[in-house]
């Protein structure tokens, strides 16, 4: 494992730990979009499944069981936690997420690498990743500001797509027969849209205004 | 069913 890979799989933890544990301990989960936190555990959920039939590494097996468990923990607090529950800005957060789901379905039984069970669910969970995050960038336009806990995780998740696009550029150039062009083009729309995101959080954070997202 | 497709990353 390259460096690259391990400090994407890193950030990616940290971005969703970091929110569990802040989560956890202000009891508060203001400005994070449930809707993106389901679809995170849903890409989870399908990515994994073959947690029961291939045996990859013991980080890898370890990694898988973290995310999934973290990421329905904090599915968990923001549906059923009754003080965490009370934070959610349900009235902002109103973008239909469902209607992402079938267009990707679609789209991975169109669209994989190989047409089977497994395979299909591989390249679904790859297509909702990347449109996961849509949800939250539509929050945050809303309510118009960015606080700490929601900046820390969208800088987290950037970083984790950023070190991911870096190691499959040294995978490709030092593996034989490494060539993933779903992974790859599915992680790039994702990473352009924590691009458009970036652009406007560094031009806020110059200026020293509050997040503005433009309508 | 298993994965013949190495699909090692997360």
């Amino acid at each position: 494992m390259n460096m690259f890979r391990f400090l994407g799989d890193m950030t990616h933890l940290f971005s969703v730990l970091v929110l569990l544990l802040k989560i956890h301990t202000i009891k508060s989960c203001a400005g994070i979009s449930l809707k993106t936190q389901e679809l995170y555990a849903i890409v989870f959920a399908t990515r994994y499944l073959d947690l029961f039939t291939d045996y990859i590494s013991l980080y890898n097996t370890v990694m898988k069981l973290v995310y999934l468990g973290s990421s329905l923990s904090i599915v968990w607090y923001m549906r059923r936690h009754k003080l965490v529950r009370r934070s959610y800005d349900k009235d902002q957060d109103t973008f239909r997420h469902h209607f992402l789901i079938l267009p990707c379905l679609i789209l991975a039984l169109l669209i994989n690498e190989k047409f089977t069970f497994m395979e299909v669910m591989w390249a679904f969970s790859l297509y909702l990743e990347a449109v996961a995050i849509l949800p939250q960038l539509v929050l945050l336009q809303r309510t118009r500001n960015i606080d700490n806990l929601t900046g820390q995780y969208v800088f987290l998740l950037g970083a984790y797509r950023s070190f991911y696009i870096l190691n499959w550029i040294y995978r490709y150039f030092t593996e034989v027969h490494y060539v993933h062009w779903i992974t790859w083009i599915s992680g790039l729309v994702q990473t352009l849209l924590y691009g458009d995101f970036f652009y406007y959080y560094f031009h806020s954070w110059k200026n020293n205004e509050k997040l503005q997202l433009p309508a | 069913e298993g994965r013949d497709l190495n699909h090692d990353e997360l």
